[in-house]
């Protein structure tokens, strides 16, 4: 495509810089990084992975696609010889680098990049995209803002301290086992620039003095490492494993633990919980109830065979809300390789039986692995309900992260209550005997009105 | 809400740009772009994701992968590279607009 300089009111606001020439100064990646991704996408999962590419006219042949999965963890550091000097005094303060570490998970995120690249600056450059930080593994960073193709290396930044920058975005797009992810895979942009700062010096004598040009790390508070790597209430996500099969939980009370029946299917069967902190601790509980198969409502009830301390205990709620700020916390995507996610989104339907919720939808980021984990109100924290699962397409075979259900935690509160107090089991054995509009709910079928008249 | 997010978008919509690398002489060859991040502006420093100069290595995408390559020198690409960056106006820059060609997007009906 060639340049045409054309009059026209540009779509967005002032006319756009044309582009200037600049040069390469150094290619740079974090090992760090690479040694992080190659032990969660690496060896066996590695052929369940793969990350879009950079923005392209043609498609991608399988050696193109190996080279930007080599590429996915480098960086480039270029000198623009013009045009950004002039401007220097008309833009606000410098940018400012968040330090490793110092970012819990669930801390709201802004990524700003242009998707396509520069087939369209006039329509996409610096798009914006909201998220919050999902998951950490060293300078490994995962986002559910969400990124096309073409806003590699655009810049994540925080709200607070505004615009401080967070990392840079690796790849825009992540699929596993075909199913998308809606994640975004990031690096931390504090070991990056210590990485640039290092080249630059050992580079060549006159590159030197470009490393001090490079933003600066904030210093304290921010530098101090986190404490708790969360919100208070994502410490009430644990995992749970039976056998093979592994998925999420969430601690009620101090020895009772909720999940899902299709993650611990047996009722007195023995299965392993892992707190998120402290992380190394391991509880065996034993499934002390298990809704049937033809029960709507997919859960199981773990007893501990010890006290969970240190955990915060999850507030049931009474109330939904609609359109509420909502995080979703479970162990999906990653399971035991690193801690449970965080992801975000809205509360985008509480559905209703004879004026009762009876199933939670939202737009958070779920997938495979998310199942019996936490539904919590981002605002005050209460525990709104248990995800049950999220929703694939079965004429395409696409899977849509981003709608969810969750049953809410009214309808299991009372009878987990009851156990908790006297043992018994007769609250929880009613969920095996649920009314049929509610069924019909959670088979996706539309209300019956009325029942159907015979016609004899 | 949005107070909350202003800074930060000023901040992140300020330092971003877009980066595309072609063959001089060659632009029907193919165009490669990604976004970044403007570091500093006297001089113009700007960080971009590193998939864009992979055709153009010398050596291939495999010195990538060489255990302990952390950075390669910029002359690691050949001298057919040719890089623009392109960002976003200040309120006071009264240039005129570039139009490029939309080529491979289109804006079907949902």
């Amino acid at each position: 495509a060639g340049l045409e300089p054309s009059p026209p009111a540009r779509h967005r606001g002032p006319p756009l810089e044309p582009p200037h020439p600049a040069e390469l100064l150094l290619l740079l990646s974090c090992p760090d990084f690479r040694a992080h991704f190659a032990s969660l996408f690496g060896s066996e999962a590695a052929e369940q992975w793969r990350f879009a590419s950079a923005a392209r006219e043609e498609e991608v042949s399988e050696d193109e696609e190996e080279d930007q999965l080599r590429a996915l963890s480098w960086f480039a550091l270029l000198r623009v010889r013009h045009g950004l000097e002039e401007e220097a005094d008309l833009r606000g303060p410098a940018l400012a680098v968040v330090p490793l570490g110092t970012v819990p998970k669930g801390t709201p995120l802004l990524a700003c990049g242009s998707p396509f690249g520069s087939f369209c600056p006039d329509i996409f450059l610096n798009t914006l995209s909201r998220g919050v930080l999902s998951n950490t593994a060293g300078p490994l960073l995962l986002t559910d803002a969400r990124c096309l193709p073409g806003t590699e290396g655009g810049g994540v930044f925080a709200v607070r301290p505004a615009g401080a920058l967070v990392a840079l975005v690796a790849a825009p797009l992540c699929w596993k086992a075909h199913e998308w992810v809606g994640l975004t895979l990031l690096c931390a942009a504090a070991p990056l620039l210590r990485a640039a700062r290092d080249a630059l010096r050992s580079l060549h004598p006159n590159t030197t003095s470009l490393a001090a040009l490079l933003p600066p790390e904030l210093g304290a508070p921010w530098a101090l490492p986190l404490q708790d790597p969360g919100p208070l209430w994502a410490a009430a996500a644990v995992l749970v494993e039976y056998g093979t099969v592994w998925g999420s939980g969430v601690v009620v009370a101090p020895r009772l633990v909720v999940t899902c029946r299709h993650v611990a299917p047996r009722e007195m069967a023995r299965v392993l919980v892992r707190p998120t902190t402290p992380k190394s601790a391991k509880i065996w509980g034993h499934v002390v109830f298990a809704t049937r198969e033809t029960s709507p409502y997919d859960i199981a009830v773990v007893s501990l065979e010890k006290e969970l301390e240190g955990v915060h205990m999850p507030v049931p709620t009474e109330h939904f809300h609609e359109g509420e700020t909502v995080s979703v916390v479970g162990f999906g995507v990653f399971g035991q390789a690193c801690g449970p996610s965080v992801t975000s989104g809205i509360l985008s339907a509480v559905v209703q039986v004879d004026d009762t919720p009876v199933m939670l939808q939202t737009t958070c980021a779920v997938h495979g692995g998310s199942s019996g984990g936490p539904l919590f109100s981002t605002s005050s924290g209460d525990l709104l309900g248990i995800v049950a699962s999220n929703t694939r397409d079965n004429n395409t075979g696409a899977t849509y992260p981003h709608l969810n259900f969750s049953i809410p935690i009214t309808v299991l509160q009372p009878a987990l209550q009851r156990y908790s107090q006297t043992g018994d089991l007769g609250g929880l054995r009613e969920l095996d005997h649920v009314a049929e509009p509610v069924r019909v709910v959670w088979r996706l079928q539309r209300p019956l009105a009325e029942t159907p008249r015979s016609k004899l | 809400m949005r107070r909350q997010w202003e800074p930060a978008m000023r901040v992140a919509e300020q330092a971003g740009c877009v980066v595309s690398a072609s063959r001089a002489g060659q632009p029907e060859a193919g165009l490669w772009s990604c976004s970044g991040v403007i570091l500093s502006r006297s001089p113009g420093l700007v960080l971009c994701h590193g998939g864009i100069f992979t055709p153009f290595l010398r050596a291939g995408s495999r010195v990538l992968t060489e255990a302990g390559a952390s950075f390669l020198p910029g002359d690691s690409c050949g001298d057919d590279l040719r890089l623009h960056v392109q960002w976003g106006p200040t309120a006071a820059s009264p240039l005129g607009r570039v139009e490029r060609g939309r080529p491979g997007l289109c804006t079907p009906q949902c």
